[in-house]
């Protein structure tokens, strides 16, 4: 199994790390066995579990550029099932490194290769840009989730966004699917947030997950205590769009 | 003059694109000649200023790869004293385009000079990167305002921001200072808020300037008009706080 999803959005801000840890937790909680790779070299998939990112040693940087087995670096969470693979700053330096070295855009795809059939899910969390970090990371996965944001600038980098998955589908991973777009900070407050769901159900039809991310304090504020939102605030509006989604996660894996 | 301010945070979504536009708004409105450089692949600051970027045949991507003159790029926008360079998606090649390039770190700045003593201020909006063109960007610029999110996620990207700021120092522009830390998308909702802030102003002091920019749905739905706050709401509590963060802006320009 081992399917390989990568959360993607050049655009910033849109909740990739947010959805990469809820998701994940949400899976985990189904019972699959899940590894998340923190692929951002700001590492908020990394804290937003609670890793001590001073403590971590080893993290995917030395996977990928020193070519050290994957396995190495994979740390425990507080949650059962659900494992990751801590990024550091280090981890920004790789993007320049990589400019030159061999088979650049394969080395995310070689390093997961070995460990893939451990698990269920692999959940690969992406930094806002198309640099060849997100490159390896297009490379590597079997599909693609794009959150979007329901605000005006979310329609602006899709086109962007589709184009380099195409060229990455030709050049590089001819199998890459794209799994679903997931309308995240939903704000019944403004006539915006409805505006761009309409406008992207248009573009992307059923590809649209039928679950919607709703703004909620308690989403932005369980990073701050380490956990995902399934262990801060489980009956929170937030926390029951994330397993519905998860839900809904399954259900496509499961007819693929 | 021509004072040259690099609005910049690879963390992405904390309000770049929002605070250049209604700053740069802001500052012509009180009679200061502005140039307002969208250096985003994404074209934020474009659309947010009405542009249609489909009509656009040449944009700052021609000033720093072709080296045509900058003034040949300009754009008029709606708002009397702001002019603007517009990017389209051609800008995102000049990442990987730059990486060869001859001094590749010192294009904007070229770009730039001729024209930088017909403004007052020259503000440019970053990508959430720190790729060539934020570093392009820092390489220009005179100073640099830092936006910070009021969320928990905002602290952890700092550390890294001041490093790339200082290696652009010592290696491409010794001048470059930081204007000033602005908290944005402030949730009073929420404790997370406040702890931010206190964390901020215990590491940044008296950086931080004291306008802090709230969340409001109202600063969200202007781009999809595309005005800046002062001519979408002047009322609201977000043009009031962009008002007065133009005001400090211009303060601190005149202790220089
Ligand atoms: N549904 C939500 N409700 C409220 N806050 C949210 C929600 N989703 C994300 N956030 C908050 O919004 C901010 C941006 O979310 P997040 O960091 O997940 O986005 P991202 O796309 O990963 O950002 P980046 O582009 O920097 O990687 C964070 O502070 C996060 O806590
Ligand atoms: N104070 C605010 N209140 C409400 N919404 C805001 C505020 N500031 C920005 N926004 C909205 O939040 C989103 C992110 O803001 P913006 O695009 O300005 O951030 P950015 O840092 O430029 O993002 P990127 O990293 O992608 O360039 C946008 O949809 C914007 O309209
Ligand atoms: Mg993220
Ligand atoms: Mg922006």
């Amino acid at each position: 199994r081992g399917l390989t999803l990568a959360v993607v959005n050049q655009k910033g801000g849109v909740g990739k790390s947010t959805t990469a840890i809820n998701l994940s937790a949400y899976l985990a909680d189904m019972g699959q066995k899940v590894l998340l790779i923190d692929f951002d070299p700001q590492g908020n998939a990394s804290s937003g579990l609670g890793i001590d990112k001073k403590s971590i040693k080893k993290c995917v940087y030395n996977a990928i550029i020193d070519e050290r087995p994957l396995v190495e670096v994979i740390a425990q969470t507080s949650i059962k099932n659900l494992s990751l693979i801590p990024a550091t700053l280090q981890l920004a330096g790789a993007e320049i490194e990589l400019v030159a070295a061999l088979s650049r855009e394969y080395r995310l795809k070689r390093a997961i290769s070995p460990i893939k059939d451990r698990y269920d899910f692999i959940v690969i969390d992406c930094p806002p840009s198309m640099g060849l970090l997100t490159v390896n990371a297009l490379t590597a996965a079997d599909e693609i989730i794009i959150p979007v944001q329901c605000e005006f600038y979310a329609l602006e980098g899709l086109s962007k966004l589709l184009e380099s998955v195409r060229l990455v589908k030709t050049h590089l991973n001819p199998e890459l699917k794209i799994a679903g777009v997931l309308m995240t900070m939903h704000d019944i407050r403004t006539k915006i947030s409805q505006q761009v769901i309409d406008e992207v159900r248009k573009f992307f039809r059923e590809l649209v997950y039928d679950s919607i991310i709703p703004r909620t304090v308690r989403l932005s504020e369980a990073p701050s205590f380490g956990v995902p939102i399934n262990r801060y605030d489980v009956e929170s509006k937030g926390a029951q769009a994330y397993q519905q989604f998860a839900r809904e996660v399954i259900e496509r894996a499961e007819k693929r």
